[in-house]
């Protein structure tokens, strides 16, 4: 049955969308199955995204790899009892249908509170949050007592994750595992990536997350976005002769995606 | 009477906290009582800023200019008839109250779509929407055709402000101000950088805003964050020695700063 991983960060622009394109054309590369659920109704990165490969593939004539794309509409809500019966279902409905057809869905979830997104956390196996080298991100997680580095409150994002473990517990009984990755980091250290590390590492056993190599700030990140194409696509972006391939920045986004995966520990069958 | 500045991007994690702040403590600085509606209930960026700010004055006796801070609560919505009177009533009670002790008040949004930043925009003055260089941002504004340039669709945030807009001019028959301005710019320039500055300045007449000098990536925008405290905080900053003041990154943080509330052609009175 297919592996549920959902990409979840309540701060907008933590990277989302972005982080799980990438995945995504990694995985299909490596010749799986890959089901996609955007359930950001309004902006559909992830939609528009494969859009675009689809686009792209066509009018090039490119034999590229798609997955199946699903969206779905939440409705935003304030309280957890306004998610309506037909909208879980819906969701149930669709997971199960592509459980068979898939070996990993992605989903990937808007940078608000969801009632969808909530029921996509509470039935994810892997849950990936990105977030920015900055205290304005970590704020959504906890706050740090800036005299002696300890968690002095959980935010609502932990809540959130809190809430879908225990709602997970309950009815499948498995573990989720939250992996926290550090994205658009800049090349130069500075005192306020080492804090905001700092941090991440004391409140990780406590909000119960790992974290992983963080993910560069690069420009590749988003310009091959309008084609529906990324860094792992190396024979179609060799094909269009569209970037640099041959530059640093380009080989070392294809080993930190590569990488990124490998620390995801999804179980697929790798060479 | 207050000038309404709104802080607006349905995109998330595009800057319109960090740039909310630091226009207000540039207008705090010069003098100016400066009001703030933080509108987005869940993360508050807005009001914790200003509430670290309180802190850091109190526990370090520093002499530090603060605005008036309210934040009111959106119910997310997807039609907008789903307006309450009541939601309506308390933001328009809030904005007259305001209008008479503050010379600015400045209104962050979140990054969704609710229908209180609906009512923001189309009370706005002037509306500040900060984006990344990406057409994963611009994607929220309009489809741009990648053969010939043009715009092909307007996208969900340009119907917002357009709606806005209509809204405006029906109750108050002025023009609203709409200023778009690229934030987190790369000290490198890139070809995605330039196709989409080509591409907001071929976009502008017909959406309607006026493209202004970009905001750089820079870490000082966002490390005093905890601190309540932003580049603009001379004199506090040498007090407490938190940071290198005299780091080139540091005084071109000011002029930029300084640059964009020029940019704004706010109604103030300025030396
Ligand atoms: N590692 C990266 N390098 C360069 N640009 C990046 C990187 N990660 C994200 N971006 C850019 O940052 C912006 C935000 O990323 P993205 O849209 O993926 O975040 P998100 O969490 O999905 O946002 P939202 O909450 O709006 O859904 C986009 O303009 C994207 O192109
Ligand atoms: N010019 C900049 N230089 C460095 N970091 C920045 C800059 N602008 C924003 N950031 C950082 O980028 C992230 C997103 O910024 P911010 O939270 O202000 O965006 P936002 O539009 O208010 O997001 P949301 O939609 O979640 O409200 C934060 O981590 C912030 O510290
Ligand atoms: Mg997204
Ligand atoms: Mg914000």
């Amino acid at each position: 049955p297919a592996h549920l991983l959902v990409c979840g960060n309540e701060k907008g622009g933590s990277g989302k969308s972005t982080l799980g394109l990438h995945i995504a054309t990694a995985l299909l590369n490596k010749g799986l199955r890959v089901g996609v659920i955007d359930l950001d109704i309004r902006q559909q990165t992830m939609a528009r995204f494969f859009a675009y490969r689809a686009q792209t593939a066509s009018i090039k004539s490119l034999d590229l790899a798609h997955p199946r794309v699903e969206t779905l509409a939440p409705v935003r809500r304030d309280r957890v009892s306004d998610v309506t019966h037909e909208e879980r279902c819906a969701l149930f409905r669709l997971l199960l249908d592509m459980r068979n057809d898939c070996d990993v869905v992605i989903v990937d979830t808007p940078g608000a509170s969801t009632n969808l997104s909530d029921i996509a956390h509470s039935q994810a196996d892997t849950l990936i949050t990105p977030m920015n080298d900055s205290f304005v991100d970590f704020d959504v997680l906890g706050r740090i007592d800036p005299v002696d580095g300890t968690l002095k409150n959980t935010s609502q994002y932990a809540h959130t994750v809190r809430q879908a473990r225990r709602e997970r517990r309950r009815l499948k009984g498995t573990v989720l595992d939250w992996v926290v990755v550090r994205n658009r980091q800049s090349a130069f250290s500075s005192r306020n990536e080492r804090k905001v590390d700092d941090g991440l590492r004391r409140v990780s056993m406590q909000l119960g997350f790992r974290l992983v190599d963080g993910i560069a700030e690069r420009v590749v990140y988003r310009e091959l976005f309008p084609l529906g194409l990324t860094v792992m696509d190396a024979e179609a972006l060799y094909a269009l002769d569209v970037c640099q391939r041959s530059s640093p920045s380009h080989k070392a986004a294809c080993r930190e995606i590569d990488r990124l995966v490998r620390m995801l520990r999804l179980p697929i069958d790798d060479e």
